[in-house]
């Protein structure tokens, strides 16, 4: 799957939730925007204590981006193994230093993916599901086809 | 749940709206935190 196209229509996933109209690459590469997703995706879990433990204001500086990022990616797959029984072993993680220092699209696609598996899976998922079946065809497709790699690689 | 969106062609409708119909009916996973 071209994941240049996994990006856009994640990005344009992304404009599906409050405030986020407009999203770009350069704007998630410090994990902030991220935390705050996953805070509204799953409360309970990505708690407001959890978020306390990324660093809002980074600027340019790429280490602490990248520092950002990996409490945000540990975070993600913490909660498929422990809330959502997911074994996403098999799932190539997202190389952080890539979004981080050059907002790498492809990487920045696969860690997008990873959030998508979480909202399509988290308590309140049916709000999410239906957010997606309103987008267009072309963008659920790309979407469809990103949630079955994550669960082939749940279920293989 | 029909997906609303306009000018959707048929065939990849019924696909669309099949999967993300079983992904709502799927049991949710999540244990208590």
């Amino acid at each position: 799957m071209e994941n240049n196209s996994l990006c856009s229509s994640l990005l344009k996933w992304l404009e599906t939730f409050p405030g986020r109209q407009g999203i770009t690459i350069h704007m998630l590469t410090d994990g902030v925007v991220m935390a705050t997703v996953l805070h509204q995706i799953a409360p309970e879990y990505f708690s407001k204590f959890w978020l306390t433990k990324i660093k809002a204001d980074v600027g340019d500086n790429w280490r602490l981006k990248v520092s950002n990022l990996r409490k945000v990616l540990q975070g993600i797959v913490d909660y498929y193994q422990e809330q959502l029984n997911q074994n996403i072993k098999h799932f190539p993680l997202p190389d952080l230093n890539k979004i981080g220092e050059h907002g790498d699209p492809l990487e920045m696609g696969r860690m997008l993916q990873l959030i998508l598996g979480c909202a399509v899976n988290c308590e309140n998922k049916q709000q999410y599901i239906e957010a997606i079946m309103n987008m267009e065809e072309r963008v659920q497709k790309v979407i469809m086809e990103a949630i079955q790699e994550l669960m082939l690689r749940e279920s293989s | 749940i029909e997906s609303t969106k306009p000018g959707v062609t048929g065939a990849n409708e019924g696909v669309l709206a099949n999967f993300f119909n079983s992904l709502l009916s799927k049991k949710t996973g999540t244990n208590p935190p």
